[in-house]
């Protein structure tokens, strides 16, 4: 464990409850995208299945089960609990362009043909590109509410920090994971251009609003 | 060079 990656599990944990204060104390799932939830909880479920196969340490398992719990509730509260605030005219992303390349790919480019590690490699390819109806949805209504942003902003954040965390750790452990490391410079590519947004809008006290 | 199916990160 070093800074980076404990900054980073921090940011992803923020972001998760923005997430959930957001929809429970505004009771409106407005403006998110419930397909990216569909897909979180898909690489959740996916990567933490050795959660009962092995043990690596409290604060893995931890952390695990509220990634997995949060993600769930927040499927709860948009599809169950709040359906009625869920802007599914805006949703449109098709996931099956994701899911099936990356299942695709998962099974071509893995580090062990057997079926944990092949989930693992599917979940790490499926995150990397999860947030893409979120942005999808984002574009096509030309707006984000500023907490949304800020959700937005700490999710890009987390897998941005596990770059220097890898990084850290070829040099300190000679430890890296070439399928992770690409997967998560795609993942923090993907958020650039928001990145840009929020820096020059949100954090100035302006609404994020793309322009026209 | 770790096994890389020994996955400890989240």
């Amino acid at each position: 464990m070093n800074i980076f990656r404990l900054l980073g599990d921090l940011s992803h944990l923020l972001a998760v409850i923005i997430l959930l204060l957001k929809i429970w104390k505004t009771r409106s799932c407005a403006g998110i995208s419930g397909r990216s939830q569909i897909l979180f909880a898909a690489v959740y479920t996916a990567r933490y299945l050795d959660l009962v196969t092995s043990y690596i340490s409290a604060y893995n398992t931890v952390m695990k089960i509220v990634f997995l719990v949060a993600s769930y509730g927040t499927l709860y509260l948009m599809f169950l609990k709040f359906k009625a605030t869920y802007d599914h005219n805006h949703d449109t992303f098709r996931i099956e362009f994701l899911v099936l390349p990356c299942v695709i790919l998962a099974l071509l480019i893995n580090h062990d043909f057997s079926a944990l590690e092949i989930l693992w490699t599917f979940s790490i390819y499926l995150e990397s590109v999860a947030i893409l109806p979120q942005l999808f949805m984002v574009s096509k209504t030309g707006e984000a509410e500023s907490i949304t942003s800020h959700y937005l902003f700490a999710l890009g954040t987390y897998r941005g920090l596990y770059l220097f965390n890898w990084i850290y750790r070829y040099y300190a452990e000679d430890h890296y994971d070439l399928i992770a490391i690409i997967a998560g410079i795609v993942q923090t590519v993907l958020y650039c251009d928001f990145f840009y947004l929020y820096i020059t809008k949100v954090l100035k006290g302006k609404k994020l609003q793309l322009p026209a | 060079l770790q096994s890389f199916t020994h996955h400890d990160e989240l």
